[in-house]
Order: C-alpha cells, then structure tokens, then sequence
C-alpha cells in the first residue's frame, strides 16, 4: 500500500541520514521520494555530501564513497524491518583502514539483535569476528573447512590459508 | 530465533559433508579466491528457500550439485541443513525449541524438502521459516560486487529496496 | 614515446597546480578513499581528449571545474597539462622531442586547447596526440569496478573491446 | 572490415590462452567467435578452467577468478596493439596477495615498452612501483600531493596518509 511505502521511506530515511553521519564521522545525506508521471524522474533522489565536501551528483563520489553511501542506505532500510539473520559478502572490499574501523562501528550496533556472516578478505573485519572459518582447497576443486583463530591469522601462520590456494 | 549449525554435503565445491557453527555476533568466512566463501553464501539462500539459479550464480539448479574435480567424479546429490533455535512465542508454546530446515537436489532434477529431518512438501518448510521469522525476503544479503547497484541503479529501480522492507 | 609530467589545476578536487612525474615501468598513485586518486586518472583521460563527461563521472563538463570546499571558493577554471617525450621518427625528423598538450575549461562553458603552450584549434592537438601514439581509444585505461563488465556483458556486447583493437 | 576483425580476434585469443594460465598458475581457457544470425546468440563466448577445476559456465567462478579472467581478456586485446601509456585503476581490488603477486609478474611482461600508471590500496603492488605519489586531502576537499617511499609505507609511517583521511 502506499502508506505502507511512505512510513517505510521516511523510517528508512531518518536511519539513513544518522548512519550516513556514523560511516563518515560527519557531513550529511539525504533521500528523496520523488512522485512523478513522468518514470524517468520518479523514484529515490539519493544526496551525499561527505564532511569538509560540497554536495555534489553521487556519481562524482569516489569508490569507497559510493561503497559507505551504499551501504548506509542498505542498512537503513535493514533497521526498519531487522532480521534475525544477515550474511554480507566482501561488503568491505572498497574501503580503506579507516573506514573499514567506521563501518565495524556501525555494524556493532545491530550485532545484539542480528547473527552475521561475514565474508571478508580484511584483517581488521576478521579481528571483530566471535569465530573464524578458514575455507581451503587442500584437495584441488573440494572445499573443506577448518576453525582457524585470529592470532593465527595475525602471525602470519595461516597467510597460506587465507591467501593462497 | 537464532541460527546454530549449517551443513553442506554435495553442494557446489562442498563435495564432502561440512558443517559451520554459528556463534552470537559475527561469524567470520575467510579464504583465497575461489576456495569456496561465497558458495557458502549461496547454500544458505538456497536451503532458506531461494528458487531462482541465476540468484545463485548457476545458469540452471544442475549447477549447484558438486560436479567434478581432478580425480573425484560429479556427486549424485547437492543436500543443505539449516539447525535453528526458535524463541518461545509465549508461555503457551510448548513446541520444542530446536529445529531444522534442509534441501536436497538429485542429478535427476527432483527436489526434497526437509524439516526437523521428515521429508516434507515445499510449502511446509515455508510456513516454518515464515514463523521464526526467516522467509524468503526476510533476511538480508549484500552481495559481493552488487553493493554499488543501489546507487547505479535509476530512481525507479531503487524503490524495491524499500519494498521487501515495506 | 612517454610521458613525463602531468599538471592539474582546477581540476576536480586538484584546486591548486600539483604535478606528477612519470617514470618508467609503474607510476603508483596511493591514498585514502575520496582523497582524488580517480580524478588524476579522469585529468589524464580528459587531456587526452576524452569528451564525455560521463566518461569522467560528472553529469556535464562544468563538474570537471574545481567547486569549493570548506573555506574554498570554487574555482572559474579547470586546466590539464601533459608533457610528454616523442620518440623520433627516422634520422629526417628534426622535431623537437619534447612535446606538451593542454586543455582549459571556463566556468562560461568555454574550452581552450593548448599544444606545445599556444592556444590551438582541438583537431591540431588531435592531429599531434594521433602522431604519437595517443589517439582517443589508443591507449587502454581499466577503470575501478569496471572490470568484471567484460564478463557481464553480453557475448555481443563483448565485440566493441575487440573492435577498438582491431 | 570483417577479416581485420577475424585477425585481432585470432591474436588475442592466443594471448588470452597464456595469459590466464600465467594469472592463474595453470588451467585453461578460449574465447570463441560465435556469429549467427541470431543476436542472442552472436559474439564472443568466453571459457574459462581454473587449475584443479572442472570447466563450467563463467558465473560460477568467483569474484577473484572472475577479476583474473577479465585481466586475462584486457590484456590479451592490449597485446595485439600495445599503447605507450596504460592506466589501471585499483584493478587488483578483489584479488588476495597470492593472485597479486601473479597479476603483477603478468604486468611485469609489459613494462618494456609500456608506461602504466596505478591507482592502488594493495602494499604488494606499491612495492612494485618505480615511483609513489601518495594523495592526501590535508585540507578538506582540496587534493594535494605527496611523494612518498616504500620504505614508509611498510614502516606504517604513511598510515595515516594511505588510510585515513
Ligand atoms: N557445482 C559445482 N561443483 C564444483 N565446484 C563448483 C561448482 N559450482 C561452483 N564451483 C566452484 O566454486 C568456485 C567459486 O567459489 P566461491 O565463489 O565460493 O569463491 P570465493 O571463496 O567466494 O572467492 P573470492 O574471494 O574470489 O570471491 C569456482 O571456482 C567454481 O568452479
Ligand atoms: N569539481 C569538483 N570540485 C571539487 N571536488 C570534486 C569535484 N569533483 C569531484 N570532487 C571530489 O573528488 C572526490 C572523489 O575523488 P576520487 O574519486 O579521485 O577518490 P579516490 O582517491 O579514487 O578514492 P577511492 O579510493 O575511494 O576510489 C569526491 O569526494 C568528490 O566530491
Ligand atoms: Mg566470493
Ligand atoms: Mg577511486
């Protein structure tokens, strides 16, 4: 119903302006619901404005921008509706050291009531994880799994592991 | 309802029978390229209901069952469980707390659907998954290289985002 | 043929006149996410004569113009300079062997092109980069999150890389 | 015209062969020329067997497989008409440090008569450039640049500047 849409929009969007201001440490986003006979301009208006940045078109953003933007959006519209479950996928892949900390930070926030599956190639992701599988193909072309600790991987001792098959 | 315990046999390069604990929080996946992460990924929207191949990186639901590497012959069966705990609804449920949900797929093309290990039809596990909670659309995926989508994509395709959560 | 220097001023987030030196085998470009390593690579693809702003990730042209950041107004003009070493075509050539291209932008719309530092007609500083090797489309840039296309794409699809080769 | 076309395919095709199995250490791959009056089925078909692995269809490899794959093709077409001048732009994002290391002796090959310029987070990648020229945004939004050494960037020295803002 379009009731239904608008609460979830203007929930989702006042999420995503604070989460936006979390994964940035400062200046501003917004959304907009654009209403329109016209297909071509209906639809979510997206407005990211980086701390110390002006506001311009998103597709002047950087890689690790469009990555932060994207998932402020993406988790917004999750805190609407949580789930019990989450599964993200090398989501950490664009974004330097810095900002793979910020996006941690965000995601502390909604471990309480969601479980998450993280797939990461980040050092940083891995060390904020309660446990840690190492997936090898020992044998060539058969995936098998084994625990694998975090001081193992900070020493180095499993870098043929988690970095070469 | 929390997740506790994945296991994959047959399942893309998951020839052998593995299985994964889940803890509160963030369970970590990590390896090289290609050993198997994202598969994993997938066996989980597959046992939770996803019917659509190409949402699994296949051209056809063939695809997922273990076909070959150098000296193991293609398997005959691709089957996934999923052991969950339930949140009581109250004082007057009484049902037991533990259950689990599992898929197979035979070379034949035929399906099976399990839940807490009877065969079941399809519809029974999605009224199951529906009441803790976990039915198709319920939970969340971002997917490898798909994150940017949601800024590349028009205004008008944006707003099936909102949709599920509507 | 090889480049020597780049210099930008005005060009996205370069407001001030910065330089690089090319060396030979790899230049590495490194930094913070948003900090403008992109945008080098759209200056040198926009000196070269890339003429879509899309191409360069702006809407229009006038997004290519340096337009302020806290305490910064922006700027009335974005400027692109190569400077580059040809190679000498036989013992007749008696050109001198260093060469440079530039390209100016004004806030009013207006462009400039500038080869060897004289304000030039754009197929003069065509005609020169063609000489050197440097046509649109002769040298390769593989652009950030573009990779993968060349397999998303369709079968069809995938033919253009090959026609700009052929 | 049609057989200039069949000329450079047929060049690229025999680069793409052994470039992927440099990239990948083994394996096999093709590239097929598939005309047809239909349009769906037209153009070019690419297949591609990582070391180890059966031949399947190109969505089942994964993103790292996938990233090595689509080198394999740019570079094999680069190969047939090389340029003074190439840029690459953290093409090496989704690859773990085994596959850089592959990816950059590939890239090696090219450095004789090529110039490349290389926008990069990986250290493995940096290590291998002549010259580093690190971004900083010191004052907001506004791009300044740095010349910057191996040596502090292994040391954590440039830290600060490489990953934070
Ligand atoms: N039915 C199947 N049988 C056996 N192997 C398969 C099957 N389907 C896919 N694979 C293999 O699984 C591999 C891909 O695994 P996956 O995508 O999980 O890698 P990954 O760990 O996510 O890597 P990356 O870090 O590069 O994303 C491919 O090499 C593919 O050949
Ligand atoms: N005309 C302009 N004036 C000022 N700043 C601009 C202009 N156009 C783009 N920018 C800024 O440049 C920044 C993007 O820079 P760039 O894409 O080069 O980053 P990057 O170093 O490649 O980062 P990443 O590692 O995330 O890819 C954006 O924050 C954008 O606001
Ligand atoms: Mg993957
Ligand atoms: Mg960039």
């Amino acid at each position: 119903s379009r009731e239904l849409f608008q609460r979830t929009f203007d929930e989702a969007r006042e999420h995503f302006q604070e989460i936006f201001r979390m994964l940035f440490q400062g200046g501003k986003a917004d959304m907009e619901l654009i209403e329109s006979d016209d297909p071509l301009e209906a639809g979510i208006e997206i407005y990211a404005k980086p701390p110390g940045k002006e506001l311009r078109n998103i597709r002047l953003l950087s890689g690790g921008e469009r990555t932060l933007t994207a998932l402020a959006i993406l988790f917004a519209v999750f805190k609407v509706k949580p789930s019990p479950f989450c599964i993200l996928d090398e989501v950490d892949a664009a974004l330097d050291e810095a900002n793979v900390e910020r996006f941690l930070r965000v995601l502390a926030g909604f471990v309480e009531d969601t479980q998450f599956l993280v797939v990461t190639h980040h050092k940083r992701t891995m060390a904020d994880c309660q446990v840690l599988y190492g997936i090898t193909m020992q044998r060539k072309g058969i995936s098998s799994r084994m625990a694998v600790s975090l001081a193992e991987v900070e020493s180095g001792r499993v870098d043929a592991i988690i970095d070469a098959p | 309802m929390r997740l506790k315990r994945l296991t994959l046999q047959g399942f893309k390069s998951f020839a052998d029978k593995t299985e994964f604990l889940f803890d509160e929080g963030l369970t970590g996946i990590i390896g090289p390229n290609g050993c198997g992460k994202s598969n994993v990924v997938d066996a989980v929207k597959w046992v939770l209901g996803d019917q659509r191949p190409t949402s699994l990186r296949g051209k056809e639901m063939l695809d997922l069952i273990f076909n070959g590497a150098e000296g193991r012959a293609p398997m005959g069966c691709s089957e996934v469980l999923l052991f969950l705990e339930r949140a009581p609804e109250g004082e007057a449920d009484t049902r037991p707390a533990d259950m689990s949900v599992g898929r197979r797929l035979f070379r034949s093309g035929e399906s099976e659907y399990l839940l807490n290990n009877q065969v079941v039809r399809l519809k029974d596990v999605k009224e199951a998954l529906m009441d803790t909670g976990l039915g198709v659309g319920a939970y969340s995926v971002m997917e490898q290289g798909k994150i940017d989508a949601v800024l590349s994509a028009n205004p008008d395709e944006r707003r099936s985002i909102f949709d599920e959560a509507a």
